[in-house]
């Protein structure tokens, strides 16, 4: 049974790669063969497991514009059960390239059939484009990173919005898997305001876990490692474990 | 003497917003005759500035367009000497809709002619695509908000290979006005070492204010006000004042 997850919201900086890399890892950690997707031209879940800049070729892009097949270009990560199909900046081009295509929204999708993972995650770029669009249409379901902050609260509506109209134009079965919320200090009234409002509206959408803001998490990708590797008893490596149980306990009720 | 800024950065959640507000309310004080362009689909610049997803329309979109007269979208806000022209949802389709037209980089720059200001400043979205390009060839320089994190040390690259590109092929007066960091947390490692790292290689490019996280700043929005207003004295806004006077300080220097 092969589940395809997009991690995905416009509003930037809210954590989707921060997400995408240590979800990934909690699950190869639990068995599940996992392929990451780096669909964000910026290349940072690369980055997050060792794969900088001048290590990208052959990535995504070359599998967009078929000149290479997927098992040329899906690497083995360090870590067990976790394959990436990197990023690189041509993925920049692919809106403008693509805009003419009669079939641009499902350019991806064409590129995922006959996989053989238990899990593939797709990190988005901070956009709701055609890179974002076709992640939606290629995906099972979408987790959406919410940052609790007050734009990130905002941006929420509209992504919900996107989501419906691409279940209404393109893909009915896409649903959204749920909402994490990232980045909580709770000495900061804002952020307990944040989550008392989205639990309140969005009620059984959003995760039980709560991810802290916490340093571990962003010092990991400067050591090409995920936080699970860098520092497994950090308080942000130890969410990231209890939200992939959390993920796959909804799997198995499904 | 009119002078167009972006404020420009590909990696999402960085301070373009918060620079752009808090950065224009400064250059009002001053009684410097400014408009904030929100060039972003989300509209954050718009909601900082009490115009919330209601009261978007007319928009920037209307004028790319050609629909209607700058006249009519330029509006004023609570602050004197400062005007906004907001931006909708329906600037998300830009990228496509104008992907096919030969002067594609240059409709922003089309629109912005005879204007009577001395600051026009413009919030770029997340990204390196059609719009953050068309704000570019549209502005005199840029200022590139630096999150004192890895993830922004690593994405400094990509952008200004942009901007050099942007140099060579659009716009040849275009010019780097300066970086700033932002979200500087002091008892945080990690921010200081990209602090230390940023000044060393990029030495008078970046500003000597720092910006540091003061959760006054993110507050401010959810009351549709800038810090500068919602509060003054909070040490976000007074590094925004020191900003604006280290800016104009440039100015009169070129
Ligand atoms: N829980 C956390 N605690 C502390 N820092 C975090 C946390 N999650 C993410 N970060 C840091 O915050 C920054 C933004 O996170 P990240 O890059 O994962 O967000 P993103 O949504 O993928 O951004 P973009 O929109 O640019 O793709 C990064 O520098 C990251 O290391
Ligand atoms: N110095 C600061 N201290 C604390 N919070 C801040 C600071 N600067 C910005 N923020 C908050 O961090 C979040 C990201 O900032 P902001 O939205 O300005 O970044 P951005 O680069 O414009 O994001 P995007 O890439 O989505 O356009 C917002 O919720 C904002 O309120
Ligand atoms: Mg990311
Ligand atoms: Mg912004």
């Amino acid at each position: 049974m092969k589940k395809i997850i997009s991690i995905a919201n416009q509003k930037g900086g809210v954590g989707k790669t921060t997400t995408t890399v240590n979800l990934c890892t909690a699950l190869a950690a639990t068995r599940k063969k996992t392929l990451l997707i780096d669909f964000d031209p910026q290349g940072n879940s690369s980055t997050s497991l060792g794969f900088d800049s001048r290590k990208r070729y052959p990535s995504i892009y070359e599998l967009l514009t078929e000149q290479l097949p997927l098992k040329t270009i899906c690497r083995q990560t360090l870590i067990p059960n976790l394959s990436i199909v990197t990023a690189s900046e041509d993925l920049a081009g692919f809106e403008v390239e693509f805009s003419q295509d009669e079939n641009r929204v499902s350019v991806l999708k064409r590129c995922l059939k006959d996989l053989d993972f238990d899990y593939i995650i797709i990190d988005c770029p901070p956009a709701l484009g055609l890179l974002t669009l076709n992640a939606l249409v290629a995906s099972h379901s979408v987790i959406i990173p919410l940052q609790c902050e007050y734009f990130a609260l905002e941006g929420l509506s509209q992504l919900l919005q996107t989501v419906k109209r691409v279940k209404k134009n393109y893909h009915p079965a896409l649903t959204v898997q749920g909402i994490v919320l990232t980045m909580f200090d709770g000495r900061n009234a804002l952020n307990k305001a944040v989550v008392r409002d989205v639990r309140e509206t969005m009620r059984s959408m959003v995760y039980q876990t709560v991810i802290p803001r916490n340093v571990k998490l962003s010092e990991a990708p400067s050591h090409g490692k995920p936080a699970l590797i860098y520092d497994m008893r950090s308080v942000g490596a130890q969410a990231y474990i209890r939200l992939a149980a959390e993920i796959i306990r909804q799997e198995r009720k499904n």
